[in-house]
């Protein structure tokens, strides 16, 4: 495993963690899309159902099984809690998932690498993850109240896709023989639907105020 | 063969 990769992943579970830190502490998730993670939750279930028929690695494993738990405690939060499904913005919150998944469940039938259950359920778990963070952008541009640790949430989300892609152009040098360019294309998309987004955040961050959207 | 190929990713 190499650099970029370490701190993909360390930037995808600091983010988990700064989503937590924020549900648990304010005992809030305004600003916060249940649509965003609950295709995150979607995306997760179906990749991950390799953890009953594959092993990698101790790390892998750990990872994912870490990635699973807080997706869920997130959304039983955001469910559940008495005092934090209060300050879920629903209204405002209004993307629909089929949106999303139908789209991309149709395009894992259609681009795979191989027609089985478990590689379509995994080639949309790709594709979904690749637009899972709409849902979450839309609710942004809405209430435009965005607090630092949503922000800094969506920064570091948005890192972890960058960091992965200079983990692919490494690999690509490294290991002639890792060619994924399904994950790649994903990547891409998903990187770049980050990018409007970056660029308010760095201009809100060098004015050194909250970020704010127009 | 792409369906081979390890998933050793995130």
């Amino acid at each position: 495993m190499n650099l970029f990769r370490l701190a993909g992943d360390m930037s995808h579970l600091f983010s988990i963690v700064l989503i937590l830190l924020k549900i648990y502490t304010s005992k809030s998730c305004a600003g916060l899309s249940m649509k965003t993670q609950e295709l995150y939750t979607l995306v997760f279930v179906t990749r991950y159902l390799d953890l009953f028929y594959s092993y990698v690695s101790l790390y892998n494993t750990v990872m994912k099984l870490i990635f699973l738990a807080s997706s869920f405690g997130i959304l039983w939060y955001m469910r559940y809690h008495k005092q934090v499904k209060q300050t879920y913005d629903r209204e405002q919150d209004t993307f629909r998932h089929y949106i999303l998944v139908v789209p991309c469940a149709v395009l894992a039938l259609i681009v795979n690498n191989e027609l089985s259950v478990t590689e379509v359920l995994w080639t949309f778990s790709i594709y979904l993850e690749a637009v899972a963070i709409l849902p979450q952008l839309v609710l942004l541009q809405r209430t435009k109240n965005v607090d630092n640790l949503t922000g800094q949430y969506i920064f570091f989300l948005g890192a972890y896709r960058a960091l992965y892609i200079l983990n692919w152009i490494y690999r690509y040098w490294t290991e002639p023989k890792y060619r994924q360019y399904l994950v790649w294309a994903a990547g891409l998309v998903q990187t770049g639907l980050y990018a409007d987004f970056f660029y308010y955040y760095l201009k809100s961050w060098q004015a050194g105020e909250k970020l704010r959207l127009p | 063969e792409p369906s081979k190929l390890e998933k050793d990713e995130l």
